[in-house]
């Protein structure tokens, strides 16, 4: 465990506890992508399937679990408890088009051609695009809450904390896995124009407006 | 430089 891993860890659980606060305060999911969220929880579940049979450490466990379980308990909110605040007119990026070349990527280019690894590597890739309904969403309406801005700020800095762990760790423990660079790059990526709008504006007070 | 699976990372 390094500093920027733990620095990546705790921008995604204070990431997930934000959307938690925010759907359950306001008791409305308005401007959350529940495409995004679905993803998110097949993410966990497809990379977590080793909880019960691979221990690292408590802390590996504690945070596979409440991953795992926040992420189905947002989608449980998002579309029985608060389904009435559901926004599913603005919430339209067609996931297939981001389950199924990632599901064929993780078949054409993994590790290992073994269950539990093309399972880990589909979610790999599948986090590395996940946010793009979300994203969409934005862009769509237009817009976001604050909250859901310092949201979208957290999540994109987990896995921005996780380059700088990758680097530490090439160099300090000569370990690199490709596969989780290469998306982990593609993801941290895609969030740019959204920092930029974020620490230009939101950081100013502002709300996020996109420019129509 | 060893690649080891990084199934230590969450």
């Amino acid at each position: 465990m390094n500093i920027f891993r733990l620095a990546g860890d705790l921008s995604h659980l204070a990431a997930i506890i934000i959307l938690l606060i925010k759907i359950w305060k306001t008791r409305s999911c308005a401007g959350i992508s529940g495409r995004s969220q679905v993803l998110f929880a097949i993410v966990f579940i497809t990379r977590y399937l080793d909880l019960f049979t691979n221990f690292i450490s408590a802390y590996n466990t504690a945070m596979k679990v409440f991953f795992l379980g926040s992420s189905i308990g947002t989608v449980y909110l998002m579309y029985l408890k608060f389904k009435a605040t559901y926004d599913h007119n603005h919430d339209t990026f067609r996931i297939e088009f981001l389950l199924l070349p990632t599901a064929l990527l993780s078949l054409v280019l993994n590790h290992e051609f073994s269950v539990m690894e093309i399972l880990w590597t589909f979610s790999i890739y599948l986090e590395s695009v996940a946010i793009l309904p979300q994203l969409f969403m934005v862009s769509k309406t237009g817009e976001a809450e604050s909250i859901t801005s310092h949201y979208l700020f957290a999540l994109g800095s987990y896995r921005g904390l996780y380059i700088l762990n990758w680097i530490y760790r090439y160099y300090f423990e000569g370990f690199y896995d490709i596969i989780a660079i290469v998306a982990g790059c593609v993801q941290t990526i895609l969030y740019c124009d959204f920092f930029y709008l974020y620490i230009t504006k939101v950081l100013k007070g502002k709300k996020l407006q996109l420019p129509a | 430089c060893k690649k080891v699976k990084s199934k230590d990372e969450l």
